[in-house]
């Protein structure tokens, strides 16, 4: 679960930095993308961990039965899975990690780590990133052929115009 | 940018939702 | 000898060794028997041992497609009758039942009558 090169106890140290600095690193804007998006404030490493996704930690079944709930309310839903189990909410609450959009050629990825035996999701920098960048990484959803396709608009030249 | 999202609410961490009796409930009694 | 499932039940719940014991937490979850029937009349027995501050069961019937990380009678497929104010619930929806909460010591006898096979 850790980035090649990087040892148990150096992740967890560059976790606890990371929850003290993250908000020194990001900030929030209007996306170019779509509606908000997350920005690099500084300059920031190649595999920096620049923010943990945050939010309520959900079971599956619960996660169904919100999904309706929040569409029925033209609620933006927010959510991330963990793992088979899992999911994290962040439609109610949660951190700015919920405003990083999608790309098909994104800066960041995501990776869940274990952490005082709770599994966070965190979003590295997968490239040295320009302050003024718009944050993304890959939602890696699963391709549907549902009429509620979800058209992207990253814009990347390898964009492959749907997200799910 | 609460303003954004109403009724939204910020957490540091990771928050375990505590499952109502309800949660799978359309309709009770 | 029918007893409670190692496999075919949500992997949080407790099993006792005997498999005659089913310990739940954090959120409903199903534990399915060892044995399924396809015809006839069959009944089983489930006492209730203990009930901590503010939990529940339901306890009863289901098909191979209820959801096992949700509550018995939650869909189409499965049938419960529930501790608190004994009500019964099938595809989300709750029928008043027994007009009156089960509690520790209470045993439920759970019978099922299906048409026999032709």
């Amino acid at each position: 679960n850790e980035p090649a090169g990087y040892a148990t106890g150096q992740l967890y140290t560059r976790y606890k930095n990371m929850k003290v600095e993250w908000r020194a690193f990001v900030s929030l804007g209007r996306s170019g993308i779509a509606g908000f998006g997350l920005y690099a404030k500084r300059d920031i490493d190649m595999n920096q961990m620049v923010i943990e996704y945050v939010g309520e930690v959900i079971r599956s079944e619960i996660c169904e039965i919100r999904e309706k709930m929040y569409s029925q309310k033209n609620k933006g839903i927010y959510m991330f899975r963990i793992d088979s189990d899992y999911v994290i909410d962040a439609t109610m609450s949660g951190n700015l990690a919920r405003y990083i959009n999608h790309s098909c050629d994104p800066n960041c990825y995501t990776q869940i780590v274990t952490i005082d035996n709770d599994k966070k999701i965190v979003i590295f920098a997968g490239r040295p990133i320009k302050a003024g960048e718009e944050l993304t990484y890959d939602y890696q959803f699963e391709l549907e052929d549902t009429e509620d396709k979800i058209p992207c608009l990253c814009g990347a030249p390898n964009c492959v115009k749907w997200m799910n | 940018y609460a303003a954004y999202a109403p009724d939204f609410k910020e957490i540091g961490e990771n928050m375990e939702y505590q499952e109502k009796e309800s949660e799978f409930d359309v309709y009770d009694e | 000898q029918v007893v409670i499932s190692t496999n075919d039940r949500a992997h949080q719940l407790e099993v006792s060794d005997d498999r005659l014991t089913v310990t739940g937490k954090d959120g409903y979850a199903v534990a399915r028997a060892t044995h399924f029937i396809l015809y006839g009349k069959w009944y089983y027995e489930v006492e209730l041992l203990d009930q901590p501050e503010g939990s529940h069961t339901r306890i009863g019937w289901c098909q191979q497609l209820a959801s096992l990380q949700a509550c018995l009678g939650y869909n189409q497929f499965s049938y419960s009758w529930r501790s608190k104010k004994g009500t019964r619930f099938h595809n989300a929806i709750g029928r008043t039942y027994s007009k009156e909460d089960y509690r520790v010591g209470d045993v439920l006898g759970c019978l099922i009558e299906l048409p026999e096979r032709d």
